[in-house]
């Protein structure tokens, strides 16, 4: 039979905000 | 052409996977700080596919990590542009059109069935084989708002000191200011700095270049006529509530004025296929107010006339300008308290909102449709000015 496709893995995605939040951060820890 | 390139993104290190005929995956480093008019002979939404294209490579080589730091810092990294070009109309219509397409992208070739109807089979070949994007649609779905919220700032900023002396001060129609109503004034703010103000052509020549830029970076022509509803709203909200304000224009000739320069307004959006955005319908308080200015207002069937034509103004806003209508010369009659006092007795079984101006800051929710590209990806070219060596097809 036709195998049928691995189901995709769901890639957890951080929202907007938390993307800001850790681009912040990492400016702040770079000098 | 030597560019130069300010600032990369990298985003993949280059790295190599066996060679596959029909699969098209490009590595590169994107340069975020990129001049869109650098791509203007490109397929539009060149940079959309070069990234879905990325993202492509990384789920191919099922590698997650690699696809979240793609994703990532390809959305901070249009951020950080939009940040830094939060005044520029062309920068931030160039990074909404890309990111919506590559939302698109990640959709048309998501796997999903829904997604893939218009696609076809080379197309199908390019869809992701690991990895489940939904969440991340989603966060450039709201990216893509932000984007439009900016957009539309931009732009409203940019015609808002034309509007009022375009639409309500300046003749458009030659020969009628002998027909102005005594105590008729220039506002000063037009009038400031001698010729401040501004002709309807101003107007309809800044509508030209927005539409032009929008079409010529491939934005989605949904998300162009959302962008004009909006934009003829402001129009109509920052003119009626000058009018509202204002007994110096409040006249028979302005009356005449605004419909005229409403029928060029209308004009425009026909001539550039736009007529269907249902920018003339925010309009309509506008051009009520436009007749109701020419109407006659003396007897009752007067008063009926204006009730029935006046369905999207006020109750506050028909009295309102009544009571400021002044009249051309000693000729016309001044609309007495009579009449007003008949109108609102017609109008009183209506609940109309309570606030005389319109919000001129109202936003209309926008949505982006989905809207799937007919391209292939291992048709896309990419132009050697873009520096971007690289680029690996594998």
């Amino acid at each position: 039979s036709a195998q049928r496709p691995r189901p995709r893995v769901l890639l957890k995605a951080p929202t907007l905000a938390e993307m800001e939040e850790m681009n912040t951060s990492e400016e702040e820890e770079s000098p | 052409r030597q560019v130069t390139v300010q600032r990369k993104m990298r985003i993949l290190t280059a790295s190599t996977v066996p060679h596959r005929s029909n699969s098209c995956h490009l590595l590169l480093s994107l340069p975020l700080d990129l001049k869109p008019q650098m791509l203007s002979g490109a397929v539009p939404c060149l940079p959309a596919y070069i990234l879905y294209m990325c993202i492509r490579h990384a789920d191919y080589t099922n590698d997650d990590l690699k696809v979240h730091s793609l994703l990532t810092s390809t959305i901070n990294g249009i951020k950080k542009v939009l940040k830094k070009h939060n005044d520029d109309f062309e920068m931030t219509s160039f990074w909404l059109s890309n990111t919506c397409r590559l939302l698109h992208c990640l959709k048309q070739y998501s796997g999903d069935e829904g997604f893939m109807t218009q696609n076809t089979a080379k197309q199908n070949e390019h869809c992701l084989k690991n990895f489940d994007l939904t969440e991340y649609r989603q966060v450039l779905s709201d990216l893509s708002i932000q984007i439009y919220q900016q957009l539309i700032k931009i732009a409203e900023g940019m015609l808002q000191p034309m509007i009022v002396s375009a639409m309500l001060e300046n003749e458009s129609i030659q020969g009628l200011s002998g027909v102005k109503p005594t105590g008729y004034r220039k506002r000063s703010s037009s009038m400031a700095d001698g010729d401040n103000s501004y002709c309807l052509e101003a107007i309809i020549r800044q509508m030209n270049a927005f539409h032009t830029v929008m079409c010529d970076q491939g934005l989605d022509p949904e998300i162009v006529l959302q962008v004009f509803k909006q934009l003829f709203y402001m129009i109509n909200a920052v003119t009626l509530n000058n009018l509202l304000l204002r007994k110096d224009v409040c006249s028979w000739s302005t009356g005449m004025q605004l419909r005229y320069n409403i029928s060029q307004l209308e004009e425009w959006l026909r001539g550039r296929n736009l007529h269907q955005s249902g920018a003339v319908q925010t309009m309509e308080p506008l051009i009520q107010a436009a007749q109701l200015l020419q109407l006659k207002k003396k007897t009752q069937e007067d008063a009926e006339a204006i009730c029935s034509l006046s369905t999207s103004l006020s109750t506050q806003q028909i009295v309102k300008i009544l009571n400021l209508y002044t009249p051309l010369n000693e000729f016309e009659e001044r609309v007495t308290v009579a009449f007003i006092r008949t109108i609102q007795a017609q109008l009183q079984e209506r609940n109309d909102p309570q606030q005389l101006l319109l919000d001129a800051k109202h936003m209309f929710p926008v949505v982006f449709p989905f809207n799937p590209s007919s391209l292939t990806m291992d048709s896309i070219h990419i132009p050697a000015c873009l520096n971007l060596e690289f680029l690996k097809e594998v």
